[in-house]
């Protein structure tokens, strides 16, 4: 799943 | 963290402490739209909500709370501080940015990654930056004599979109999973509208003369 990665950009 | 990221990010800050340079030590926001600064303090709230939640890193944790502070804390200036505020000009400054939050919020629960209240937002927050320039944008055009600091905080702003753009295509190639469309084909119309900023700054900047935007 690709969505479900922390984002972790500003 | 790449080059362009950490770039983008540092310029991002530039901005944001051009601006309040202005706004703390001329005690004057002339030039500078209240209701882009409004949207920016929306868009933070919405797109941070996961600072309680996840924890990145320390550096993404102290930037969040940079940003959320710095555009809240010049909206206040810009609404409440007795000199600030009389510098404000209002008059053109007339956007109606109300209209644009709600199509953004609409497009957010139509298009996330994940139909949860965090994704939504964070969807929200995405679409809101891309046009958040706007009132700005519109502001300068109008403005007769933008004085260097403001022109520089959205040469700044305009630049850290940009580094992003370059970023996202080095993750791209050197990250597998990395594929977010939402932000990228917003963060493409975002910068786009910079477009023509860029243009004339840099032909400020060349021929020595102050900036004007034509109408």
């Amino acid at each position: 799943d690709l969505s479900q990665d922390v984002k972790d950009e500003l | 963290m790449n080059l362009f990221r950490l770039a983008g990010d540092m310029t991002h800050l530039v901005s944001v402490v051009v601006l309040l340079l202005k706004i703390h030590t001329i005690k004057s926001c002339a030039g500078v739209s209240l209701k882009t600064q409004e949207l920016y303090a929306l868009v933070f709230a919405a797109r941070y909500l996961d600072l309680f939640v996840h924890f990145v890193s320390l550096y993404n944790t102290v930037m969040k709370l940079v940003f959320l502070a710095s555009s809240f804390t010049i909206v206040w200036y810009m609404r409440r501080h007795k000199i600030v505020r009389r510098t404000y000009d209002k008059e053109h400054d007339t956007f109606r940015h109300h209209f644009i939050v709600l199509p953004c919020l609409v497009l957010g629960l139509l298009l996330n990654e994940k139909f949860t209240f965090r994704e939504v937002m964070w969807a929200f927050s995405i679409y809101l930056e891309a046009v958040a320039i706007l009132p700005q944008l519109v502001l300068l055009q109008r403005t007769r004599n933008i004085d260097n600091l403001t022109a520089q905080y959205v040469f700044f702003l305009g630049a850290y979109r940009v580094l992003y753009i370059f970023n996202w295509i080095y993750r791209y190639f050197t990250e597998p999973h990395f594929v977010h469309w939402i932000s990228w084909i917003a963060g493409i119309v975002q910068t786009l509208l910079y477009g023509d900023f860029f243009y004339y700054y840099i032909l400020s900047w060349k021929n020595n003369v102050k900036l004007e935007l034509p109408a």
